[in-house]
């Protein structure tokens, strides 16, 4: 259970950082094949992207202050180009 | 702003409230919205009329998850809102998640800090890294509504699609023969029009003059007129000289006998310095014109009747040098306000002339007046 649990929380990360990162960052939906690695380079890319726009450490990881901020109710335009 | 800067072409818009959320009463959602237009309102020369049924520039509604533009929302907390950028249509409205409680206080979500951000995008505001700004994409719920500004990000950047408030800020009404003639927006197409100073910057052309520059982008015809302090306020008008470096992405500007870099929006630390330190002599108190010729990596500086010569890569003055115009650019006439290099030649301009030089045949090739980049 503790191992199914702690997966589940990753994925539910990786999920919350993947749809964060294509609504608002451009991140390319067809990048999902690769995305579900939170190391891969284009997500640590827009994580940075990401980190230095809001204003946080620019670690490329999703680390709690980043965590936290992604989770803040926010405006539904896109901080890198816009509606499509 | 967002990418192509759209914005209006008009200042004064009509908004109406297509429909209400039940979390307030219609006068509370009414005086949000109003207050949240009023923000924009006192910073530029925007004005807002409401109507109440058919097609406004800006049309305000409340809805919940998939409501027809292809961007549900999400249900209580996470997006509270978006707006589309200024133009027909979809584009210039906002739309609220009435998922989100909505509230006069900070309780809840409040409707009129949404609302004043949501009104920048439908003006043509993109989100601010700023996380003063009110364009900052993050609800802040701390704001203390009592004491609610814009940031000077905020008003920069909407500054600078429609310039300042026509009062702003605060003045005494002053008769208009007594404006001194340097605060009054220059005829484009005036044919006297003479400039202080002419740059490149990224691509496009900078023609400064007084207080205001034209900003001429080689992807549009029409110019487009802006005050330099919209861009950067502690730069100083009426300049004498600026020049781009490109390899650098830098805009050096001088007045007087100092000298500031840009790069983009932003001044660069450690300025204004001394145009001494470039190498000029003492008598040099102010420098004319200047190009930077990115090929050679030389920067000309014409001063009076004659020009100097800056070695970009060992940084320094060259020897031999003043020398005068007249023997090295046959034709051209001091005193040079401004120098513009493009499609091989140099463009001196001169009071309400330009002179087209070509450096290879070493000769005047054309006189034009001064404004013909503005598309006149």
């Amino acid at each position: 259970y503790p191992l199914d649990r702690a997966a589940r929380d990753e994925d539910a990360r990786m999920d919350l950082v993947q749809q964060y990162l294509e609504n608002y960052y451009n991140l390319k939906k067809d990048a999902k094949q690769f995305v579900r690695r939170k190391d891969s380079s284009p997500v640590v890319k827009k994580i940075q992207e990401m980190q230095k726009f809001l204003g946080l450490e620019v670690t490329g990881k999703l680390d709690s202050d980043t965590l936290e901020v992604m989770r803040k109710p926010r405006c539904g335009v896109p901080d890198v180009g816009h509606f499509n | 702003t967002f990418p192509g800067m759209p914005k209006w072409r008009k200042t004064h818009l009509t908004y109406r409230i297509v429909n209400y959320t039940l979390d307030l009463p219609k006068d509370a959602v009414d005086s949000a919205i109003e207050k949240a237009l009023k923000v924009w309102e006192e910073v530029t020369p925007l004005t807002f009329s409401r109507l109440y049924e058919g097609e406004a520039d800006i049309m305000i509604s409340f809805a919940v998850r998939e409501h027809g533009d292809f961007y549900p929302f999400d249900g209580p907390g996470k997006v509270l809102a978006h707006a589309y950028a200024p133009g027909p249509g979809i584009n210039g409205d906002a739309h609220f998640d009435d998922d989100e409680q909505w509230t006069k206080d900070t309780t809840g979500t409040n409707l009129f800090l949404v609302a004043a951000h949501e009104l920048g995008h439908t003006l043509g505001l993109f989100h601010s890294d700023n996380t003063e700004a009110l364009m900052y994409p993050v609800y802040n719920p701390l704001t203390d509504l009592t004491r609610f500004h814009l940031s000077q990000d905020d008003v920069n950047g909407i500054q600078s699609l429609y310039g300042p408030h026509p009062g702003y800020p605060e003045k005494p009404l002053v008769p208009k023969e007594t404006v001194p003639p340097e605060t009054e927006t220059p005829a484009t197409c005036d044919s006297a029009l003479s400039f202080d100073a002419i740059s490149t910057l990224r691509g496009e052309i900078l023609f400064f003059k007084d207080r205001h520059f034209w900003r001429k982008s080689l992807r549009k015809l029409e110019p487009e007129l802006y005050l330099i302090s919209s861009f950067w306020p502690s730069l100083p008008s009426g300049m004498d000289a600026a020049y781009e470096v490109t390899s650098k992405d830098l805009v050096f500007i001088f007045k007087g006998n100092q000298f500031w870099a840009i790069r983009g929006n932003e001044v660069q630390a450690g300025y204004p310095r001394g145009i001494h330190t470039l190498g000029f002599p003492p008598t040099v108190r102010k420098i004319d014109a200047a190009i930077s010729d990115k090929e050679k990596k030389k920067t000309y500086f014409f001063v009076e009747d004659k020009y100097w010569r800056f070695d970009e890569n060992s940084q320094s003055m060259e020897q031999g040098f003043p020398r005068l115009i007249a023997d090295d650019f046959p034709g051209v006439k001091p005193k040079v306000d401004a120098v513009l290099q493009a499609f091989g030649f140099f463009y001196f301009f001169s009071g309400s002339s330009q002179f087209e030089f070509d450096p290879n045949a070493r000769m005047v090739t054309n006189i034009l007046k001064s404004n013909s980049w503005l598309h006149c």
